[in-house]
């Protein structure tokens, strides 16, 4: 039930078979067909090319597309990752899978690893610590201190960098993670087990050719 | 207490550091 496939689906630039993408992934097939209703209302919300622009990805976070938020930036180079600048299909549902409450913890913990690892050294540094905090300061109603800022920071970079090297690695991480679990907590969304009650259509839809 | 949590913990659980928005209607 619910697999239809239609000629103008497959033009759609960087689509990628339901199937395939349901064999990669945590999604059932009905699953990807209810994510591709999701990404065509994403993908056309500014410009109707059927690719996730930065703006579009912006506009379904906050309701605004010219609202530049660190988080958002990090999550669209990350989903992009043929680095071309949008998100395809295919890039939307490989990504989102690490966020499904199957996927396998290692995935989330990897993928938070590079969310916060901000110029992709391959290390969480300090200074990109801080500059999260600050940015989520900046986004919400919290005020804090610079001291109780750089407290907060160091705490934490001393319990994580247990190396002690002012940087922490994906081991680091691992360790720490698996002492605070909450902290992969935002790495999974709930909603992706009922994506195929929010986005029903796909089920009713003919194969009709107009 | 912000002071007593660890940076990581108050950026996972900072609403702008959620997808949840996506699956808004």
């Amino acid at each position: 039930m619910g697999c239809v496939s239609s000629k103008r689906r497959k033009q759609e630039p960087g689509y990628e078979e339901p199937t395939v993408l349901a064999a990669e992934t945590p999604f059932t097939v009905s699953e990807v067909e209810a994510l591709h209703e999701l990404f065509k209302k994403l993908s056309n919300a500014i410009i109707a090319d059927g690719l996730i622009h930065r703006e579009e990805f912006q506009l379904a976070l906050f309701r605004n597309r010219n609202r530049r938020n660190l988080f958002a930036d990090r999550i669209f180079d990350l989903f992009d990752v043929k680095r071309n600048g949008v998100i395809e299909f295919g890039e939307f549902v490989r990504s989102l899978g690490v966020f499904h409450p199957n996927a396998p913890v290692a995935d989330k913990i990897a993928f938070a690893f590079r969310l916060y690892d901000l110029r992709q050294t391959g290390f969480i540094e300090r200074e990109e610590l801080k500059e999260m905090v600050l940015a989520l300061l900046h986004e919400s109603d919290l005020a804090l201190s610079e001291d109780v800022v750089e407290t907060i920071v160091d705490k934490t970079f001393g319990e994580a960098d247990t190396q002690g090297d002012g940087k922490i690695d994906p081991e680091e991480w691992k360790e720490f993670v698996s002492k605070h679990p909450s902290l992969i907590k935002n790495m999974t969304l709930p909603y992706l087990k009922d994506i195929t009650l929010a986005f029903p259509s796909f089920v009713v839809r003919s194969e009709v050719d107009e | 207490k912000p002071v007593s949590m660890n940076a990581f913990e108050l950026i996972s659980r900072s609403q702008s550091f959620s997808l949840d928005n996506l699956f808004e209607k």
